[in-house]
């Protein structure tokens, strides 16, 4: 653990409580994508099928347990909760996210680490959580205004990957067989896909203005 | 051949 991957895995726990705060806070899912939620939910799922047979630390299953449970109570509530349910716009949700599973999983039968079970979803949960975002950015940039719960969601999930790039450096020059290049890949794509919303982010910030992305 | 090191990362 390096203080790099610490901060990251914060700032991601901090997004997380965000939602969760604005979600049960508000009553209101205005603004917040269920297929990206969704799709954190299988990114998980996929990623930590070792829970129950490596233990790493007690950090690592409590935070992997978090990770499940809030994405999956997240779609819950968008789903089936009487109130919340009632805020969320299908008609502005309209990304295909179907196709980044797809797109992803045929990713990972070819490109993988190893050819097992383990590492292909692995490699899968990689792959699609470099993109899971991109439902979220096209909503907000259909919906115009972004409240700011919603905007510090995004900001901090963008944010997490990149210090866990930073982690995935200092780790390359500290450590001899270190190498996560398919980590690597996807999380600089990832945090690619952010920099827009990260630069109107700080120009709202800036100006003390009201987030708005461009449509 | 030796198998990938075991994913400590979140």
């Amino acid at each position: 653990m390096n203080i790099f991957r610490f901060a990251g895995d914060m700032t991601h726990l901090i997004s997380i409580l965000v939602l969760l705060l604005k979600v049960y806070a508000t009553k209101s899912c205005s603004g917040i994508s269920l297929k990206t939620q969704e799709l954190y939910g299988i990114v998980f799922l996929a990623r930590y099928l070792d829970l129950f047979t490596d233990f790493i630390s007690v950090y690592n299953t409590v935070m992997k347990l978090v990770f499940i449970g809030s994405s999956l109570a997240i779609v819950w509530c968008m789903r089936f909760h009487r109130v919340v349910k009632r805020s969320y716009d299908r008609d502005v949700d309209t990304f295909r996210h179907y196709f980044l599973v797809g797109g992803c999983f045929l990713l990972a039968l070819f490109v993988h680490e190893k050819f097992s079970f383990r590492e292909v979803f692995w490699a899968f949960s990689i792959y699609l959580e470099a993109v899971a975002i991109l439902p979220q950015l096209i909503l907000l940039q259909r919906s115009g205004n972004v409240d700011n719960l919603t905007g510090q969601y995004v900001l901090f999930l963008g944010a997490y990957r990149g210090f866990y790039i930073l982690n995935w450096i200092y780790r390359y020059f500290t450590e001899d067989q270190f190498s996560r290049w398919i980590s690597c890949v996807s999380g600089l794509v990832q945090t690619a896909l952010y920099a827009d919303f990260f630069y109107y982010y700080f120009i709202s910030w800036k100006n003390n203005a009201k987030l708005k992305l461009p449509a | 051949h030796q198998a990938p090191p075991a994913k400590d990362e979140l």
